[in-house]
């Protein structure tokens, strides 16, 4: 699975994800990476979110939406509210995976309970990082 | 007036002991290389959408990710892709699901958003409504890696039902575990 989340100079945010499921998968089986609120979600005054783990526990916990939900009515950072879900949500599911996220003001968040995961952002200086671990 | 790109590419377990230093160059070069595409159009003024499509398709075109060109392989040995997009001014979002001739499903997830009256679209009427809407398609054996290919038949071989694998693919299994090995793949029981 693939993804990415961006704000533009009109500070409109945008997410979007892309994958070829999982190996072996059976009777038209679909993740959570089509479905909007799971795998994927943005709204200006929260979040925008890409997502990647295993799927059927992503759309039960509503990841994406969830993540931006609790930005907006606790009103808690983004990095917070992306480890409250990632983090206890779905390790309580005994789920693996995480996000990318990124917030209204531009400050990219990664969030993940797995061993690794690809991922990358450019500063604001336009610095490139990216990481695997 | 600032702009911000971020990426993943699948997450799992993915661990450093494993890793070559060979491949893990090669995940960190097209992670930038499409981190910088989308990045160049957000400093030119393009849009949020525009941007993530264009660093998408990059990681799609990839062997390296799970995504279009990459792909796993289902049961039925083909190549099953979806796609989602979102964008956060209006809450507009497209989703396509179970496509198998579509080159970028990205592409196919943002016509679906800004081209129909609908969210989500799958399988083969998903493909009739790329096609009006000239999305590249591409032949289904444009999707077959070889290392996806053994994966499969590996996954086949310890569900222990060899009724499930020819005698070619059988022999192919047999043959495959030098390609196949951890170590040249660390990756691939990252989940999808």
């Amino acid at each position: 699975t693939v993804g990415a989340v961006a704000l533009d100079v009109n500070g409109d945010l945008a997410a979007g994800t892309s994958t070829g499921g999982m190996t072996n998968k059976k009777f038209g089986r679909i993740g959570d990476s089509p479905i909007i609120g799971a795998g994927t979600y943005a709204d200006n005054q929260s979040c925008a979110i890409s997502a990647t783990g295993h799927g059927e526990f992503f759309i039960r916990a509503a990841v994406a939406h969830d993540i931006c939900a609790r930005v907006l009515y606790k009103k808690i950072p983004l990095q917070q509210a992306a480890d409250e879900v990632i983090m206890e949500k779905l390790v309580n599911m005994k789920a693996e995976g995480g996000i990318v996220g990124m917030s209204p003001k531009g400050e990219p968040v990664f969030s993940f309970n797995s061993a690794g995961m690809y991922r990358g952002y450019i500063d604001a200086e336009g610095n490139i990082h990216t990481a695997i671990y | 007036n600032k702009v911000a790109i971020a990426i993943h590419g699948g997450a799992g377990t993915i661990l450093k002991s494993n890793m070559t230093p060979e491949l893990e160059a090669a995940y960190h070069k097209k992670m930038k290389q499409a981190l910088s595409a989308g990045y160049k159009l957000l400093k030119q003024g393009e849009s949020s959408i525009k941007a993530i499509q264009a660093t998408i398709m990059i990681m799609e075109d990839s062997e390296l990710f799970n995504a279009g060109k990459g792909a796993v392989f289902t049961h039925h040995k083909t190549n099953e892709l979806d796609a989602s997009i979102m964008e956060g001014r209006h809450l507009n979002a497209g989703a396509i699901a179970g496509v198998t001739k579509v080159k970028n499903p990205i592409t196919l997830a943002h016509a679906v958003m800004v081209k129909s009256n609908h969210v989500m679209l799958s399988g083969e009427k998903a493909e009739t409504f790329a096609k009006k809407q000239s999305i590249e398609m591409v032949s289904p054996d444009y999707f077959y890696t070889e290392r996806r290919w053994q994966q499969l038949l590996n996954v086949l071989k310890d569900d222990s039902d060899s009724t499930q694998l020819s005698e070619d693919e059988q022999q192919s299994v047999s043959q495959a575990s030098p390609f196949m090995s951890v170590q040249r793949w660390p990756d691939d029981k990252k989940f999808g």
